[in-house]
Order: C-alpha cells, then structure tokens, then sequence
C-alpha cells in the first residue's frame, strides 16, 4: 500500500490545481526558500484530519486557504485529495485505490469525502486505523521535532510512545 | 494498556540501542521509564553516549548528535509499525556529510516498504534520492511542481537548488 | 532611558527595513512599538512581507524566510553599534544557495569593521571566506584544530566536511 | 581592535592547551559533528564573563571542565584567555595587546586575570563597555535564536534592542 498521489486546489501558495505524483521508493523535494515545499507536507498533513492548527502554522484553520498575492484575489475554499494503493488489499474495500478528500470554505464549513462520497472525519480514521497512515510524529518529522523530542519539558517525546503503542 | 504500553517500550528500547549504534558507528545509547511502577504517567528519560565520549547529558551534545539522536528515537518507534509513507522536512540540516550518508544508508534500508519524501536543500541527499521533485515559485506566491529526474528517466545534471536565479 | 530607547529603535528600524530588502531582493518589513507611550515595557510587533507576496504572519512565512527575517533585524541591531567581532553558528542551514550568497555578499560588506567567524557545514560558504579553521577529533573526546587555509596562502583543494573518515 | 587569538586549556573538549588564531575578515570554521566547533564560541562567551549556564549548553558552570573520555581522566581546572589587539588605543590602557583571562576550579573557585594579573570580573566589563566586546545577542548568533527572535513568547527580542541602546 503506498500514496499515489497529492491534489491541491486553493491550499495556501496553490491557488491552482496541482497534482502531486507520488512513487515508491525515496524522493527528494527541493526548491528556493518560501517556494511551497514544507506546504506539501501541510496539505498531507490536513487531509488526513489534522486539527491542530498550530501544526500547520496557524493560528486559524482559514489561514490554509489561498489568500492572494499581489495580482491574485483569494479563493473561497481549500480542497486537498489524498489517492491512496490499496494493492495489499489492506484498506477495507474492493477498490484498487482509495481517494481521500478534505474541504474547507471561509465560512468554517468542511467536508470530508470518500471515494468522492460525502462522509465524516471519523469514518477516514476508522478506515486508516492500523494501516500506520495518519499523521502521526514519526511519519512526517520536521527540524524543530529535534528538540521537542529531547526536551524534558514537552510532553512530544511521551506522546511518540503511545502513538506507537 | 499497561502492558502493552510496557511491551511497546521493550520494543522501542531494543531497536533505539540498535539505530543509534549504527548512526552513531559505535556508541550506546537507552531509554529508560523513570518510574517503572507507574509507566503510563512515567516520564522518559535518553542516556545517549557517542562512541569514545564519556556520558553527557542530552543539552550537551553537539547540534548534530542531537539531531542524530532524535532520528534513532524517532527510527526505533518507526520500526515497531512501519508507516507506508515517511517526510521528512530538512532533517539533514545540521548534519555532516558522513552523517548524511549514514542517514540515507537507513533510510534506503527501510525504502522497500516506506515511501519517504525528503525536503531538503543538501546535494547528497538529492544525488541519493531516487526520485527529484523540483518546487519553484516562478509567479510570486504560486507554487509550481516540476518533476526533474523520475526513477524511469535517470538524467544527469547539476541540480541548482536557488531554481530562482 | 526612554528617549535614548526611542531613538535607538528608530534607528534599528530604519536598518531592519533597508537590510530585509536586500536579503529579499525587494519586499518590504517593519518593527513597530504596540504600546507607544510605554516605550521600555512595550512588547515589540515584527511585520515581514517578501516581495510579490501579500502580508502574512511570522508563523506562516517558510524556514528559511524566517531565518532570513532574524538575521535581518540582528544585522540592523549591529549597525548601530557595530561589535568588533560576530560569530554565526551554523547560521546558513535553512538556506538555499541564493540566499547564502545574499547573506554572504552583506557580511563581507560589514568585515572591514568586524571580524566574522562562521561556524558551517556549507561548502558556498567555505568558499567564500578569507580563511578556513578545519576543527577535527581524531582522538574521541579530544578537539583538534588546523589551519586550512590562511588569507596569506590561498590553497585550493576539496573540502570535506566529515574529516573523520 | 580585533580578536587576535583564544587560548583554551581544560575547557570541555580542550583537555591540552590549544591556541585559536583569529584574523580580521571572515573566517569559515567546519569539521565533523561534534568535533568542538560550537564549543570554541561557547569558550568564547565564557572568557567575556557568561554566567547563564543555560547559554553554555551546561546546568552546572562546573561542566564546562574537561570531565574526561574513555582514555583521559577528567581535569580539576577550565582556562581560558582571550587577546585583544589595541591597535587603536580604544582600551584605555597603554599596552597594544590586552589578555582576558577566566578560569574555575572544580572546588567552585573561580578567578579573572586582566594581562594576568587577577582582577574582578567588573573590571573586566568596564574596560571592555562601549567597546561593542562582549557576550552580546546580536555577536554571538546560534541557530536556536532565530525562533527566540521570531516568538512573542520569549523576552530575546526585547532584550535585543536593551543591548543595543
Ligand atoms: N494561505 C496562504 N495563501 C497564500 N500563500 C500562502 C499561504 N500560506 C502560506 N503561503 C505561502 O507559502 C510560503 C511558505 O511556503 P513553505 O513553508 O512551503 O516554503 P518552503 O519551500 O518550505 O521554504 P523553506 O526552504 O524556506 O523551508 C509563504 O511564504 C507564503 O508565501
Ligand atoms: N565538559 C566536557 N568535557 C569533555 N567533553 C565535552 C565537555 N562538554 C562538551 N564536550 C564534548 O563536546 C562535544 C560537542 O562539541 P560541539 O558542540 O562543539 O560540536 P560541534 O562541532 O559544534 O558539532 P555540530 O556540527 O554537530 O554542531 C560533545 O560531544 C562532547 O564530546
Ligand atoms: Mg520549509
Ligand atoms: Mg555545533
């Protein structure tokens, strides 16, 4: 089982759909500072529910929808669909791959699909519980991690531990 | 839930001495609860000691021991349930050239049931990689993807990283 | 106190605006007293638009940007009372290859008047310097240092970073 | 004025006597993870009169000795001394050459020594005010600042501007 692909429409510098092809093995991403890079990670991180704002370096959830430039408008919606292989037949369905999508408007509604099916946030965790999908510390670890796992003072280095167990 | 926690950590525990020592080439390194009476609530403590070096408390450690302490934590939780997908956002930043490779070298190891995505702006992680995504931001603002180099089509050139110039 | 304070941060200010839109090539970036009439207890507000981009906060801006935003307003606080020497430790490891040699190219213009010391994995910035200490620890535990390369006697050679091999 | 050279002697990776020629320009200083490079600016910063432990990477100022390695014994005493070059007679002495030196005893006993002869630590730091020397923010720049910087959460930015003005 492995992740296909990323689609991202409105989400923070992607006001245009973009796909993301994803393949097995190792991939490096590279690119000047402030050109999208870590906001790949945002958007994965998102579609597969994250609701801690302060992960996707906000301080409101709105703040991931496109917000302009200096020639372009804002967009209205942030939408992020997430086309998982199921070639181990691991997910609990028939088909060969899984779409996860997640949307959010600026008046604060959201919506989560399956397969393009309206469904809730709880139905998607169900689905992925025991894959090792999710967003979980030790699948998606970022440079300040480093010392949040070291330092006695947080409770991250404790939480990595029950995420596992 | 106490003992799974409890096996979970023994688990943890074995694969943290093993990564360490071969990130490390050498060394020794453990976890320990430090109330064993009561695990769930217990805070944990890293003993972590470079090969040749007398033991050091974690602050003082180098930046890049640091960091490459954190990855065999972050590594031996990964290895007790694999994720199907691993980013990691300029982990490699503080680390030397020999270290890099050391990195990589586990991470190709584990590449054959994990896909990992790695940020980077290090030339020996992107020489390493088998696939080369390149993020540019050619319209201020607008991030675009072009893929440079795909498993498929192996090119040679001299990646820039600053595609802005 | 107050007037003294007052006019030391008018000047930093000015220096923050012109240094911010040299290491972005454009843009435009500000500091501002929240609380005017309280000068010495007022938290102070830093505001950072890189050019072509709309305002955002400091948390959303990327790593690099950010790191680039601090080095800013610490090189503004230097010119006003520039120290006789400045130390950077691994200071360029958010940033790409453009960014360093923007960073470069400032510092190089301040070391007539200030001796500067970088601590770096990068090789851009080995490059560029007068001269290069080679730190290494042949016997574990035990740091020695070697002079590489002096302004006196400019050799040129492959650096490697990881001497230990 | 310029730095002209640090001596270290039993400072922590420091056990035999090592010299630290300084040039004006930009020198560039790289080795290995953990070799000791961070530890020459953290020897630097002790010998202008640090105090702060934290800033030392230490929790106790008596770890800033050597503590030994698996071959050498720890030592009983940390010294360091750092010479000035008073070309331009800004240090109101009439020597061209001014020595600090700081040194600390296991037992906690600790002296400063001005051109080697002893003195207290507010002699030191009268000489050296408004000579831009010293342990400031803004001389002294470690990757980890930059979010302390950037936070609103911490007193680094205000503490900035104090030094400054
Ligand atoms: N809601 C939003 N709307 C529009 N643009 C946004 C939004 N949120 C973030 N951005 C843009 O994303 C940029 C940051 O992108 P990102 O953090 O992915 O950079 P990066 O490629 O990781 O860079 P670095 O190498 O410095 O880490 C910001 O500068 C901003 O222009
Ligand atoms: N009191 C001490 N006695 C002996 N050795 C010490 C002492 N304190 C620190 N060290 C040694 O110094 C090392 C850290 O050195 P330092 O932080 O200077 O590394 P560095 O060259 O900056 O590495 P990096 O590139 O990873 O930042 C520790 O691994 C330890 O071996
Ligand atoms: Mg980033
Ligand atoms: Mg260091």
């Amino acid at each position: 089982m492995y992740l296909k692909r990323l689609e991202l429409l409105g989400f923070k510098s992607f006001p245009d759909k973009t796909v993301v092809k994803l393949t097995p093995g190792v991939t490096a991403v590279v690119g000047p500072n402030g050109c999208g890079k870590s906001n790949i990670l945002d958007a994965l991180r998102w579609v597969l529910g994250e609701q801690k704002v302060s992960l996707l370096r906000g301080s409101k959830m709105e703040e991931i929808i496109f917000n302009g430039t200096r020639d372009l408008k804002p967009l209205g919606m942030a939408e992020v669909t997430l086309v998982i292989q199921n070639n181990k037949g691991i997910l609990p369905t028939e088909y060969s791959e899984v779409q996860i999508t997640r949307r959010l408007f600026r008046s604060g509604e959201s919506e989560y699909l399956l397969n393009k099916v309206p469904c809730r946030l709880k139905d998607i965790t169900e689905m992925l519980m025991d894959t090792g999908i999710g967003a979980h510390v030790y699948s998606m670890i970022q440079q300040d991690m480093v010392d949040a796992i070291l330092s006695d003072r947080t409770d991250d280095r404790r939480f990595l531990f029950e995420e596992a167990a | 839930a106490k003992n799974l926690f409890l096996s979970t950590f023994e688990e943890v525990r074995k694969n943290f001495q093993q990564v360490f020592e071969e990130l490390f080439t050498g060394g020794q390194a453990d976890i320990r609860l430090l109330s064993e009476d009561d695990p769930l609530e217990s805070p944990i403590e890293i003993i972590a000691r470079p090969r040749g070096k007398k033991l050091l408390s974690i602050t003082q450690m180098s930046g890049g021991e640091r960091a490459l302490t954190a990855i065999s934590l972050l590594f031996a939780i990964y290895l007790v349930k694999p994720s199907p997908f691993c980013i990691l956002d300029e982990i490699d930043a503080p680390l030397d050239d020999a270290n890099i490779h050391r990195f990589l070298k586990i991470i190709k190891n584990f590449s054959d049931q994990t896909q990992f995505i790695i940020i980077t702006h290090n030339k020996i992680t992107m020489e390493a990689s088998d696939n080369l995504y390149g993020i540019t931001m050619e319209q201020p603002g607008i991030t675009k993807v072009v893929s440079v180099r795909f498993q498929e089509d192996v090119q040679e050139g001299v990646v820039d990283t600053s595609l802005d110039r």
